[in-house]
């Protein structure tokens, strides 16, 4: 891992005195290639790597009697930093119902996560409402209701000939009626680049002014990541993110460039296909896992 | 990077390193790929950018073309069954591919059949039955929660006493990281063997290109327990390059075999290893 090779880069200067303009270069060539590997977007890797080498060409470092572990602690520091607090909050209107959107590109897991966090909501004593957006994906309908039928939570749909735009309308008015403080609304997997579905949620936003719009994203994802999250928070003004699929064994990197690109906090991490697998966001284990 | 009439220098070089990397080609293979492109500008004197760019994609697509004979498409022989077994992790676009397959086979009218082997997640099987409906082919299923081995058996079992020409399998999607996962993975291809030992089978792990580095985690770990003999790529309709197969095709010998560029039951393309590494500089 990345502390390892930061020693092994260092190991030679013992006993040399002064760290050299090339000792830092050699470490900060590691701290770029450990978070490359863990799919870190290239140029989040330059700005992070260039604000670590500001902090390493000081005396923290170059006086240290062990130069390697303190570049390591430089690097953990500033990548918690990046990653934000823990952050698990949803939104909470002072008119309910407070609204949820979840957004994201396709097979991301929104309609798992919107379940869970829905089922989260119910846990802590509110009512919450789900709303199957999704009149594309085949059984995508079918599936929001299995999983609100398994959380005995109840699901609003209108079947898959009604627009988006006008199902969240309408589930709106059904939460307002039945008393639901949380109305959240399952979308369509979409790419980014697709002008027609991208206006979709716009209008879907215009429509039912959700309090809460959470992007998911695949913590697999590569170096695409920052730019599915760039757009999506330009073209909705996103209010945070879900990082899932986190129970496998990806670094996670898509998770920093994501939030460092878009400034949104990572409020929830899925941890699992079940209902109740997800947890809430802690960037010191975020670092960590990306350093590996 | 390959601009016109672009000077040949340190910048350009930083600047191909830097396009590859953001392809998901992987930071040790675009560091192979720029050194051999360099040596290949010094040892044949190339003095424009038009030939240099020839010279990597034409080294791109043969690291992608891999062993030639016989991994041109998916391998269906004529006058027997042939069984897709259709793997990878979750969301990767594996239930949307089989649809898209199944037409594409039933369209060059081959006899197609398909297994609905994921019985675990909401609305799995119903999803592959819409697409059965779409395309005009059976479903093998049974009840949600039922065993997949148990589908998988009824579905040779059909195939065989159909006369099938093409049985395809769709499993629920797993992290490569999941022991117990894996082995209901292995269970599934031993029951295929020994309820269609004279079927050819093709283990075809789907891809989303939007995936990073995991990928070579998902290859190594997913062919550990079953035997892949090819990988399909999707979502290529969006922004991310999926440069990661290069090096899953160069080290493992896994090639591409088709590529989804969309969610329509047509959006589905026989993999073009020359196009693809022109895709990555356009
Ligand atoms: N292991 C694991 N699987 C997950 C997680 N979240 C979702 N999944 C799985 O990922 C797959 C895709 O999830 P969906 O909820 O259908 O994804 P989606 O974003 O709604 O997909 P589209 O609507 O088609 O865009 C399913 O197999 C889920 O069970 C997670 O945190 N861990
Ligand atoms: N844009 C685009 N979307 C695709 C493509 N292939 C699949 N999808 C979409 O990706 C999402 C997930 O597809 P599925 O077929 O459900 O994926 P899966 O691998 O079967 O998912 P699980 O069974 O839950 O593991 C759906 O919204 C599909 O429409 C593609 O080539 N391009
Ligand atoms: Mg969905
Ligand atoms: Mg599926």
């Amino acid at each position: 891992n990345l502390a390892d090779r930061l020693q092994e880069t260092f190991k030679k200067l013992t006993g040399k005195g002064k760290l050299s303009e090339a000792d830092v270069n050699n470490a900060m060539r590691e701290v770029r290639l450990a978070l490359l590997e863990a799919d870190v977007s290239y140029k989040v890797v330059k700005d992070f790597v260039a604000k670590v080498k500001e902090r390493a060409v000081g005396s923290e470092v170059l006086e240290s009697l062990s130069p390697g572990q303190q570049v390591v602690k430089i690097v953990n520091e500033e990548l918690i930093e990046l990653m934000g607090s823990t952050q698990a909050k949803i939104a909470v209107s002072s008119k309910p119902p407070t609204v949820v959107m979840m957004v994201g590109l396709q097979g991301t897991g929104k309609t798992t996560s919107v379940a869970k966090i829905a089922n989260i909501l119910k846990k802590q004593g509110r009512r919450p409402l789900l709303a199957a957006g999704d009149i594309y994906r085949p059984a995508a309908i079918k599936q929001l209701e299995v999983l609100g039928e398994q959380l005995d939570i109840p699901v609003f749909a209108l079947g898959d000939k009604v627009s988006p735009v006008e199902i969240a309308a309408r589930a709106l008015e059904h939460a307002q009626k039945n008393g639901n403080d949380y109305l959240l609304i399952d979308t369509a997997g979409r790419l980014h680049i697709d002008e027609t579905l991208m206006q979709e949620l716009r209008d879907v936003k215009a429509k039912v002014e959700p309090h809460e719009i959470l992007l998911v994203v695949d913590a697999m994802a590569g170096q695409d990541a920052i730019n599915v999250a760039e757009t999506f928070n330009k073209e909705l003004s996103i209010d945070g993110l879900v990082l899932t699929k986190m129970d496998g064994d990806t670094r996670g990197g898509a998770a920093l460039s994501a939030k460092a690109v878009t400034g949104k906090p990572i409020k929830f991490v899925g941890m699992g296909e079940k209902m109740d697998a997800m947890e809430p966001f802690h960037p010191d284990r975020m670092a960590g896992r990306i350093l590996g | 990077v390959f601009s016109f009439g672009r000077k040949i220098d340190e910048g350009f070089y930083e600047e191909l390193e830097e396009t590859l990397i953001q392809s998901d080609v992987g930071f040790e293979t675009a560091i192979d790929l720029v050194e051999s492109l360099r040596a290949r500008e010094k040892a044949e004197k190339i003095k424009d950018t038009e030939t240099l760019q020839q010279a990597l994609e034409d080294e791109i697509a043969k690291m992608l073309t891999g062993d030639v004979a016989e991994n041109q498409g998916i391998n269906i022989k004529d006058n027997c069954l042939n069984i897709i077994l259709v793997v990878g992790v979750n969301g990767a676009g594996k239930t949307t591919t089989i649809g898209k397959m199944a037409n594409y086979y039933n369209s060059r009218k081959k006899k197609v059949l398909l297994a609905a082997a994921d019985t675990f997640r909401a609305a799995a099987i119903e999803q592959l039955t819409v697409w059965g409906e779409r395309v005009g082919v059976d479903v093998i299923r049974q009840n949600s929660g039922s065993d997949p081995g148990a589908v998988v058996f009824d579905a040779c079992q059909a195939a065989v006493s159909r006369k099938t020409d093409i049985l395809i399998v769709d499993t629920a999607g797993r992290l490569q990281n999941k022991a117990n996962l894996m082995e209901e993975l292995k269970k599934i291809n031993k029951i295929i063997d020994r309820e269609a030992p004279d079927a050819n089978v093709e283990i075809l792990l789907v891809l989303d290109s939007g995936t990073g580095q995991n990928a070579i985690s998902q290859a190594k770990l997913f062919g550990e327990v079953v035997p892949l003999t090819g990988i399909i790529l999707t979502k290529l309709d969006g922004t991310a390059k999926g440069g990661v197969v290069i090096g899953l095709t160069h080290e493992l010998n896994l090639p591409v075999k088709m590529i989804g560029v969309g969610e329509g039951i047509n959006d589905l393309r026989e993999f073009v290893p020359a196009d693809f590494a022109c895709a990555l500089f356009a």
